[in-house]
């Protein structure tokens, strides 16, 4: 869950445009 | 008056910050019942996610941020994710949530663990910032002036993004002062409230660590 990440990783999975994945 | 130009970047700019909202799913937690510390935690965890989120949304919109280099991207919305939220919190605790919802949040965030020598100087600063009475316009140009900030932590080309910054700056002091004339200071009050950000930018990690500890 995206909870479980720290905010770098939910910035570049953001930036990527694949959050979902 | 702002040319047309710049009449052009605003519109843009508030046509990007209008389509930020958090999902439905996630704002719909915060009206449920349960309300012990460890559900606050949770939820207001996932509301802080999915602003990140919507945050980036926003900030890949702003004008020539995608022309930066990737890591650029990286170290400004790591630098100013928690900033971002600290505005765009004070926006939703002044004029964006359906009455109630305001208390039920603030009930949340008070029972969440946080001791109070946090959560004092928070709701001190969302009040302080309701009583500048700013416009949705100016947390927009607000909010992506703190996003496009060159002096944050291992950015490479400084230049770069003080160029994309600087004419959101001359947006927002025209701006200013035609919607604020009344108070000639309004801009520089404004530029003040950065300073105050990133002091609680500084407290943010300080902040997490009692939380988890509590």
């Amino acid at each position: 869950p995206a909870s479980n990440l720290g905010l770098e990783d939910i910035i570049r999975k953001a930036l990527m445009g694949n959050f979902d994945d | 008056e702002l040319t047309p130009e710049q009449q052009n970047l605003l519109h843009y700019i508030m046509d990007s910050y209008n389509k930020q909202r958090i999902p439905p799913e996630v704002s719909k937690k915060l009206l449920q019942e349960e309300f012990s510390a460890e559900e606050n935690f949770l939820i207001l965890t996932e509301m802080a996610t999915s602003h990140v989120q919507v945050l980036v949304e926003f900030t890949k919109r702003l004008p020539g941020f995608q022309t930066l280099d990737h890591e650029d991207q990286i170290a400004l919305l790591k630098g100013s994710a928690v900033e971002a939220m600290f505005l765009r919190s004070a926006e939703i605790f002044n004029r964006k949530l359906p009455i109630g919802h305001a208390d039920l949040l603030e009930e949340r965030i008070r029972n969440s663990g946080i001791s109070d020598e946090y959560i004092t100087p928070m709701f001190h600063f969302y009040k302080s910032m309701g009583e500048l009475k700013m416009t949705q316009e100016e947390y927009a140009l607000l909010t992506a002036i703190v996003i496009l900030s060159p002096d944050r932590q291992y950015i490479q080309d400084r230049e770069s993004v003080e160029k994309l910054q600087e004419p959101l700056l001359e947006v927002l002091e025209k701006y200013c002062k035609l919607y604020h004339t009344d108070n000639p200071q309004h801009f520089a009050c404004l530029l003040g409230r950065l300073t105050e950000l990133r002091t609680f930018n500084h407290h943010h990690a300080d902040m997490l660590m009692s939380w988890r500890v509590n």
